[in-house]
């Protein structure tokens, strides 16, 4: 089953 | 600050369109405009607003400043101002509050509103420039109608984009679904566009929560934008006057 991404996976923080 | 929006509307609409998905955001105000980067409880998604200094006459911002505000405290505060009202945004340089005041052009009303600032302590995160694979501009009311109508099958949609067009399908326990929009130029109706711009292939899956919430903002734009590359979140944007832009970035479902 498909899992969710988490954004901060692709986006760094600053 | 001290900037100047011709009509309330804007915000209002722009503030509707992003409090569910998050509450409490700084809004960074500086020489260039007034931008908001949050993203939900889950971070799943991210939202960013920028309003342009353009966008605002006047708008003044002597030094940068950090305004966070509970947006449910917004919203009940916008919601006293007639759309068509001129919006004044004021805060000091160390504020407390930030000042709404709401002019209508017709009658000679003023309301004045005071929101309680709030210390909110936000990571901003790097949103790294990228070359889409695909981008895809269609109106804004056929995005919400085709997430809208896949909801009620399935809580994830697959979109695909190739040369032939644009799939968004879904697979639930009651069947499955597709709809399948091409490139089309109404030369009369150019507003129900769809521009399918594609250097290659790319098919992801996203939560469709996550698309229904965002198109809560079709209000804002006859047109909405989406850039998609393989393994990186779907980029959703709608277009404001003056280069001002609402956009909103989703990460896809992963594995399988």
């Amino acid at each position: 089953k498909a899992g969710q991404g988490n954004i901060m996976n692709f986006f760094g923080k600053k | 600050l001290e900037a100047r929006l011709e009509q309330a509307n804007l915000l209002k609409k722009v503030v509707d369109a992003i409090k569910d998905l998050v509450q409490d955001c700084n809004f960074d105000c500086n020489d260039s405009g007034i931008a908001l980067q949050a993203m939900d409880n889950s971070h799943v998604a991210l939202v960013s607003m920028m309003l342009k200094a353009e966008s605002f006459s006047p708008f003044r911002c002597d030094r940068n400043i950090a305004l966070g505000i509970n947006l449910s405290s917004l919203m009940k505060v916008l919601r006293c101002a007639q759309n068509e009202d001129i919006l004044t945004l004021k805060a000091d340089d160390a504020p407390d509050v930030v000042n709404l005041v709401f002019e209508s052009s017709e009658s000679d009303r003023l309301s004045e509103y005071d929101i309680k600032l709030m210390d909110i302590d936000q990571e901003h995160l790097g949103i790294p420039e990228t070359e889409y694979s695909a981008t895809i501009s269609m109106p804004a009311a056929e995005f919400q109608r085709i997430c809208r109508d896949l909801i009620a099958l399935s809580e994830s949609v697959a979109i695909e984009a190739t040369k032939e067009g644009v799939k968004f399908s879904c697979s639930g326990d009651i069947g499955n679904g597709a709809v399948t929009l091409r490139s089309h130029t109404n030369v009369e109706k150019p507003e129900l566009n769809v521009d399918i711009a594609l250097s290659e292939p790319v098919a992801l899956t996203f939560s469709l929560k996550y698309l229904v919430n965002f198109c809560k903002a079709s209000g804002l734009s006859g047109t909405v934008k989406l850039c998609l590359s393989s393994e990186v979140p779907l980029l959703v944007e709608y277009t404001l006057a003056s280069n001002s832009y609402l956009r909103f970035y989703l990460a896809p479902k992963i594995g399988d």
